[in-house]
């Protein structure tokens, strides 16, 4: 409980940090290969044109996605969780650690991948302003009844891989009403990554996320 | 660390106890939505003429998995984790706990169905004879390498929804390539349990492993 405590301390910190900077940091989880990289990877695309963006990459092991994103030619900081024992989530104090190597005063909005994995990413605060969750339509609608916890700490959920709904099948109304159980108040957007499908509402929610810290 | 080796004694004691039971024990693991409880419930039903199947069903919250699988008419045992913090795991404890509902002498094997996750249930031993990790399509080619310590401690993976290859695409010789440098020794199915493509293979092995402990 201590490890908590002392978390929760350095996500205030954080957050009030990164508040007087006016930077929007967004917290971005979900089960391994739902499409974190590719949707943050496909919104600084759209925005980048607008906006400053940094991105900080968790992952257990490996570089591949901090790869893939530093060919937007952005600042990115990988924290592989291996060298401290494979932690399956980020931790407050790396998050601040990881951006010292950045201009923070030429950023406008951050990133956190976090460790892919519903389960402990939920118990620790990064100190982002919010939390998102992605669930990709080929886990199946009953996610948000048997990984609870994660979908009631998120402010919003971003349903990805729609392009793949009629090979693969979703029970939309089941996915709902089981996300109704556990937090009804959590924003929806449904995206495919793939053919941009629903992003007009998803970048529109993200501009007006950052607007809102400035 | 010390959670870590009294767990390791609890699953060694395990270990015994099935292997006097003539029982075989595969802990199934995963993330989210790959597949875990389809493939069980597909094995099950096209081997339960032959031998006498239960199920440890391990999960944060909910029974959905436990009730589909009862419908089997089979011993299924549910262990919710939320009631003890929501533990992101199974631990070799609980698990010889949750058999005591079980007539032990007419079962030749027991599936344990781990909590979806790629990083947690690497870490403990629950006293299988052996580890299953299930790898889906649309999870993405670079698991192995990005979530090394499952497959790793897995003895065999089964790639599933193979159906989904042409919807969905994957780079199998990627996939391959990233294994090897994880776990060059790793036994491979690639299955569908949709179409049933791949079965085969898979359904021999499990007949081939329960046959060896008896
Ligand atoms: N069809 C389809 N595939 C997608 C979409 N988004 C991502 N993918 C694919 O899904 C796989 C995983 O995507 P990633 O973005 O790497 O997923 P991730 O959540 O970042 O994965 P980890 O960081 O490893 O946990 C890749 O093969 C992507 O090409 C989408 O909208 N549609
Ligand atoms: N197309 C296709 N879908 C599958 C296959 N196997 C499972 N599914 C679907 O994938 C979704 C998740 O399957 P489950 O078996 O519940 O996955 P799981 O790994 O047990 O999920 P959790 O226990 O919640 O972690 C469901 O919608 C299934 O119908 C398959 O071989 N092909
Ligand atoms: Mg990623
Ligand atoms: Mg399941």
């Amino acid at each position: 409980q201590n490890i908590l405590q002392a978390n929760d301390a350095f996500a205030e910190e954080n957050r009030r940090f990164f508040r007087e900077k006016r930077i929007l940091v967004l917290n971005v989880m979900g089960s391994p290969g739902s499409g974190k990289t590719t949707l943050i990877e496909k919104t600084i695309r759209m925005l980048e044109d607008r906006y400053n963006f940094a991105v900080i990459e968790g992952d257990v092991a490996s570089t591949i996605d901090a790869d893939k994103l530093s060919k937007l030619d952005i600042p990115v900081a990988q924290i592989n969780t291996e060298p401290f024992g494979g932690a399956c989530h980020l931790e407050a104090n790396w998050i601040r650690q990881s951006t010292e190597s950045f201009d923070l005063d030429k950023i406008d909005m951050i990133f956190i991948e976090n460790v892919g994995n519903l389960v402990c990413p939920a118990e620790f605060d990064t100190g982002a302003h919010k939390n998102i969750v992605i669930l990709s339509i080929p886990e199946g609608e009953d996610k948000p009844a048997k990984y609870p916890l994660m979908f009631r700490v998120s402010h919003a959920m971003v349903i990805s891989k729609l392009d793949l709904i009629d090979a693969v099948g979703c029970d939309m109304e089941l996915l709902h009403e089981n996300l109704k159980k556990v937090n009804d108040g959590i924003i929806r957007f449904k995206v495919s990554s793939k053919s941009g499908e629903g992003f007009d509402d998803w970048l529109k929610w993200v501009q007006n996320e950052i607007e809102g810290i400035k």
